[in-house]
C-alpha cells in the first residue's frame, strides 16, 4: 500500500463504513451489493484483454461474449431483482457498455408493458429464451427527441391484414438504437400509423429483420453498423432502412391502441402512460450521473494524494499535490456534486415508485411534476457530470490523458446521457414549460 | 494580482488587473439591500436559491409576456424566451439538489458523519453560488461583500476537507475491477502499474516494430 495514501485514511474523521452505508440505502444494502460484484471479479468466465489493447471488432467480441455470460449466470445465481442485477452487470462492464444493453434494458420491458395477453404469449418466452434478441429503433437519421417528426410509416393493407413498413427518405432512416447494426434479429420500430387513409400518430410494431437461423437481414431490411464513435465501442449502434416491409397485423404492439381486422383503429385510454417509462429511465440517468462523478473523483482524488509535485515553501519536500489549493478548488465541490447527485438519484428513485403507485392507483396528479422534474433533474445532473469528469481528468495531468487512468473511458462513455433519452436543452425546456406555467 | 496591487502596470493579458482597482462596485440603493443571509445556514442558503430560481422564471415569464404584447404568436414568444426558460429551468434544478442535499442531512444519525456531510453540502451550496453569482447579485439576493465573503468561506472549507478527502472517496466503495483505473488503484500504487500497463501495449510486441524495417530502412538507403 502506498504510504501516503495510508496516512490520508489515518487522518479520517469519521468512520467510512458508516457513510457507504448512507450511499447505498442501508448497511443491508452495501453487505448485498459486495456479495454481488464478489460473484464476478472471483468468476473466471469473465477474465477478459484490456479493452484498450483490442480493435473495435474484438472489443466488441469480448462484449458479446461477457452479455452471453451474464445471462447465464444471472439465471444461475437467481439474480432478478433490478438493482441487484444492475449491480451485478455494472462489475462485469466496468466503464464499458453493454453490448445488449437495449435489449434487456428497453426491449424486453417494452414487450412486458405494451404486449396484449396474446401478444405476451408468443414474445415472451421467445425473448427470454434469446431466440428474438431484440432493440428498440425509434430515432433516424434526420428525427430525434421530437417523436411527432418521425417519418417512417406503417400502413394497414385490411386485404391481407398486414401492415408495411417504409423508410420513405433518407433522412427517415432508423440510427442510432444499440444493437441495431449486427446484434438484433428484431426491433420494435416506431413509426406513424396510417390506416384507412388516416394518420394516428407514432406506434410501436414488431419487425424481423433477421433470418432467426442464418441471422442473414431479411428481404426489404437494409441493416448495419454506423461506423465508429466517440466511444460505445463495444455497441453497434446500427441503421436500418425499411423497403416495403410487411408484418402480420398482429405484430402491432395492442395492449393499449388497437387496429381491428377491417383497418379500424381503436384509441389507447390515455397516453399519459408512455411518459412513466420515460420518467423511470430519466432517473436512472440521474442515478448514472452520480456514478461517473463519484469514480472520476474517486480517481482524480487518490491519485493527487499519491502526486508530489513542485513546492510550497522553497526547500521542502515536494508537497502531494492535493495540498495545492487549486487542486482542492478543483476536486472538492466536485466530489460534494457527486453527493449531492447520489442524494438526488435516490430521491428520484423512491419519488418514481411512489407515484407509480398512485398511478396504478388512478391518480395522475403528481404525474406532470415528476415528469417536468425528471426532464430538468436528467439534463442538469449529465451536463454538470460530463463536465465535471473532464475537470478531474484534466486535474490528473498528463496521466489523465493516458487511457490507463480511466478518464477517457469514463468521459466518452457517459457524455451521450447528454442527448440520448431526450437532448437535454429540450429536456429544460420541458421543465420550462411547467414552471411558467405554474 | 499582487504586482498590479503595488502599482506596477502590467502587460499583456493580465493587464486587465490594473483596471480591477478602477473599476468600483457600484453601492446599492438602500431600498434594494438584499436581506441579511447566514452563509454557514444551509436552510437561509436554500432559500437563496429558491428565490433565485423563482426571479428567474418570473423574468422568462415577463419576457413571453413582452414578446406576446409585441404580437408575437405563443410559439414565437417562446422561442425568443428560450434562453431565459433555460435558464430558470437550470436555477429550479440547481434549487432541487441544494434543497434534497440539505434534507438529507436530517436522515443521518452518526455526528461525526454528520459533520463531514454538512461541510461538503455548504461546500457545494457556496460554490454554486460563486458559479452563479451573477444571477444573485443580479436578483439582489445577495450583496457583492456577501459574495465575497462566501468566496473566502469556500475557502475555509476546502483546508476543512483535505484531511476526509480520501476518505470521502474510499465511501463510494467502487472496487478496483469497476474502477479499472491505474490511477484511482486503491493502494495507491499508481507508477509501478502504470509502467506494467503500458508495457503490454501491442505497440511493444516486439522490440522493433515492422514499420522499421518496411519504411524507416530503406528510407534511409534512399537519402
Amino acid at each position: 500500500m502506498n504510504p501516503d495514501i495510508v496516512k490520508e485514511r489515518k487522518n479520517a474523521t469519521f468512520d467510512v463504513e458508516k457513510l457507504t452505508f448512507i450511499l447505498d440505502g442501508g448497511p443491508e444494502k452495501t453487505r448485498r451489493r459486495r456479495e454481488i460484484e464478489s460473484l464476478v471479479f472471483s468468476d473466471p468466465d469473465f477474465k477478459e484483454e484490456d479493452p484498450n489493447f483490442l480493435s473495435r471488432s474484438e472489443r466488441y467480441d469480448q462484449a458479446v461474449r461477457k452479455s452471453a455470460q451474464m445471462i447465464l449466470k444471472l439465471r444461475e445465481y437467481g439474480i432478478a431483482d433490478p438493482e441487484e442485477i444492475y449491480h451485478y452487470k455494472s462489475m462485469v462492464k466496468g466503464n464499458i457498455p453493454e453490448a445488449m444493453g437495449i435489449h434487456f434494458g428497453v426491449f424486453l420491458p417494452t414487450m412486458h408493458s405494451q404486449c396484449d395477453s396474446q401478444q405476451k404469449k408468443k414474445w415472451l418466452p421467445l425473448t427470454e429464451s434469446f431466440q428474438v434478441v431484440g432493440t428498440y429503433a425509434q430515432t433516424e437519421m434526420g428525427h430525434g427527441t421530437h417523436l411527432r417528426g418521425l417519418e417512417t410509416t406503417a400502413t394497414y393493407d385490411p386485404a391481407t391484414q398486414e401492415f408495411v413498413l417504409n423508410s420513405p427518405t433518407v433522412s427517415s432512416i432508423k440510427w442510432w438504437p444499440g444493437g441495431l447494426g449486427k446484434t438484433s434479429n428484431h426491433a420494435i420500430v416506431l413509426a406513424q400509423l396510417y390506416t384507412l387513409g388516416n394518420c394516428h400518430g407514432l406506434h410501436a410494431f414488431i419487425v424481423p429483420i433477421r433470418d432467426m437461423n442464418t441471422h442473414l437481414p431479411l428481404p426489404g431490411i437494409v441493416v448495419g453498423d454506423i461506423g465508429p464513435k466517440f466511444g460505445f465501442n463495444e455497441v453497434d449502434n446500427g441503421f436500418l432502412k425499411l423497403e416495403n416491409v410487411r408484418i402480420p397485423r398482429e405484430n402491432m404492439l395492442m395492449k393499449y391502441a388497437k387496429v381491428e381486422p377491417d383497418g379500424t383503429y381503436v384509441k389507447p385510454p390515455s397516453t399519459k402512460l408512455t411518459y412513466g417509462t420515460m420518467v423511470f429511465i430519466r432517473s436512472m440517468i440521474v442515478a448514472e450521473s452520480a456514478r461517473a462523478l463519484a469514480k472520476s473523483s474517486t480517481i482524480a482524488i487518490r491519485y493527487s494524494a499519491v502526486r508530489h509535485q513542485s513546492e510550497i515553501r522553497p526547500g521542502e519536500p515536494e508537497p502531494q499535490i492535493l495540498d495545492y489549493q487549486t487542486q482542492q478548488y478543483k476536486l472538492f465541490p466536485l466530489l460534494a456534486t457527486a453527493y449531492a447527485f447520489t442524494f438526488v438519484g435516490q430521491y428520484m428513485r423512491q419519488t418514481y415508485h411512489r407515484i407509480t403507485e398512485d398511478i396504478n392507483q388512478g391518480d395522475f396528479s403528481e404525474m406532470p411534476e415528476l415528469h417536468a422534474l425528471s426532464a430538468g433533474l436528467k439534463a442538469f445532473t449529465s451536463w454538470e457530470a460530463t463536465s465535471a469528469i473532464e475537470v478531474c481528468r484534466m486535474s490528473c495531468g498528463g496521466h489523465g490523458y493516458s487511457r490507463s487512468s480511466a478518464l477517457p473511458d469514463i468521459y466518452v462513455e457517459f457524455t451521450p446521457t447528454c442527448t440520448y433519452e431526450g437532448e437535454n436543452t429540450v429536456m429544460m425546456l420541458q421543465t420550462a414549460r411547467y414552471l411558467v406555467k405554474s | 494580482y499582487k504586482q498590479a496591487k503595488a502599482g506596477q502596470q502590467l502587460s499583456g493579458i493580465v493587464s486587465y488587473l490594473n483596471e480591477a482597482d478602477v473599476r468600483r462596485v457600484q453601492p446599492q440603493p438602500v431600498a434594494a439591500r438584499p436581506t441579511v443571509v447566514d452563509i454557514n445556514d444551509l436552510t437561509s442558503l436554500t432559500e437563496v436559491y429558491k428565490l433565485r430560481a423563482a426571479i428567474l422564471v418570473e423574468l422568462a415569464a415577463k419576457s413571453i409576456q413582452q414578446e406576446l404584447q409585441r404580437r408575437k404568436s405563443q410559439e414565437d414568444a417562446w422561442n425568443n424566451s428560450a434562453i431565459d426558460l433555460v435558464r430558470a429551468s437550470n436555477a429550479h434544478c440547481h434549487y432541487v439538489v441544494v434543497k434534497l442535499f440539505t434534507d438529507k442531512l436530517g436522515e443521518v444519525a452518526d455526528t461525526a458523519v454528520h459533520s463531514v456531510l454538512s461541510t461538503l453540502a455548504l461546500l457545494y451550496t457556496l460554490y454554486g453560488i460563486t458559479k452563479n453569482s451573477g444571477d444573485f447579485l443580479q436578483a439582489g439576493l445577495l450583496s457583492v461583500p456577501q459574495v465575497m465573503q462566501i468566496s473566502s468561506r469556500i475557502k475555509e472549507l476546502l483546508a476543512q476537507l483535505r484531511p476526509n478527502a480520501v476518505a470521502l472517496a474510499d465511501a463510494f466503495d467502487i472496487h478496483d475491477k469497476k474502477l479499472n483505473s491505474v490511477l484511482g488503484r486503491y493502494d495507491g500504487n499508481v507508477y509501478e502499474h502504470m509502467f506494467e500497463w503500458a508495457r503490454k501495449s501491442p505497440l511493444n510486441a516486439t522490440e522493433v516494430h515492422e514499420s522499421f524495417h518496411k519504411y524507416l530502412k530503406p528510407l534511409r538507403s534512399k537519402l
